[in-house]
């Protein structure tokens, strides 16, 4: 059977949060390592990769590799059921065909369970080559977030361009056009603050917003988000969550005509 | 400004 228990239950009802509005369906593929997601949006414009570690979980069983396909609005719809403080714990049978949601409040007294069919999802399944990236920056997830917010009122695409001074951001469109520089912080004293940028040669990319939008979705689970990126390949919006795993997001670029 | 490109551009199905 399968079955993993996290006390920090806050962290699943946040990755649904984060991933249920860019993906309808997905399938979570469980073995002895952990949890792997890795799905597509219905456009194909876009791909997440979330990963949470077997050690990462209080309580952590897989007697057989298991992969569950679950419509992700209604696992979002479950979890939001579950208390912030909550204990969660997923569970399954092996070559079951329903998954089990069990819900303990952290005095114990009240104890919710939830059973959810599974769905046959054949899913293809994509190989992400290990990419050395020509620029890495490393931000406050929450400037990030207002960034793709604010921008995308200007336009539907952002450009991107990361060089030695810094990381600028730009949008245009009917009202007019924004731009928003970033500079590398220089006196690192409050690591989670700080925006870090490692640039092997410069880089300049087009994206559109509205993805961007959906992977900001992501931000209360990480204080830190990391953008990486080279030319003509897709950007990586990575959150990790503390001692568990992380979130990915892939972005195909807009290639110039 | 510029054509989408799609996961397919860039990753192989496996």
């Amino acid at each position: 059977m399968f079955e993993a228990r996290l006390l920090r239950g806050s962290i699943l009802k946040k990755v649904l949060e984060a991933i249920k509005d860019l993906l309808t369906q997905a399938t979570f593929d469980c073995d002895d390592s952990g949890i792997q997601l890795q799905a597509m949006d219905n456009s194909h414009v876009s791909l997440v990769s979330l990963q949470l570690r077997a050690d990462g979980f209080d309580k952590y069983r897989c007697d057989r590799n298991i992969s569950m396909g679950m419509n992700l609005n209604s696992v979002a719809k479950i979890l939001k059921c579950a208390g912030d403080k909550d204990t969660v714990t997923m569970k399954a049978q092996d070559n079951a065909d329903t998954v089990t949601f069990v819900f303990e409040s952290p005095n114990q007294e009240k104890v919710s369970d939830y059973e959810m069919k599974l769905m046959n999802l054949d899913l293809e399944h994509l190989g992400i080559p290990e990419t050395e990236y020509s620029c890495t920056i490393r931000m406050p997830s929450a400037e990030f977030a207002r960034i793709c917010r604010d921008l995308s009122q200007f336009g539907d695409s952002m450009v991107i361009a990361c060089t030695k001074e810094g990381v600028k951001f730009s949008a245009t469109g009917e009202i007019g056009s924004a731009n928003i520089k970033l500079a590398q912080t220089a006196s690192v004293d409050k690591e989670e603050e700080a925006v870090i940028i490692e640039m092997d040669e410069p880089v300049t990319l087009t994206f559109a917003c509205q993805y961007l939008n959906y992977f900001t979705k992501a931000t209360s689970l990480s204080p830190q988000v990391q953008l990486s990126m080279s030319a003509d390949v897709p950007l990586v919006v990575e959150y990790r969550i503390q001692d568990i795993g992380h979130i990915r997001y892939y972005l195909a670029p807009k290639i110039e005509d | 400004k510029g054509k989408q490109a799609t996961m397919m551009n860039f990753f192989k199905k496996i």
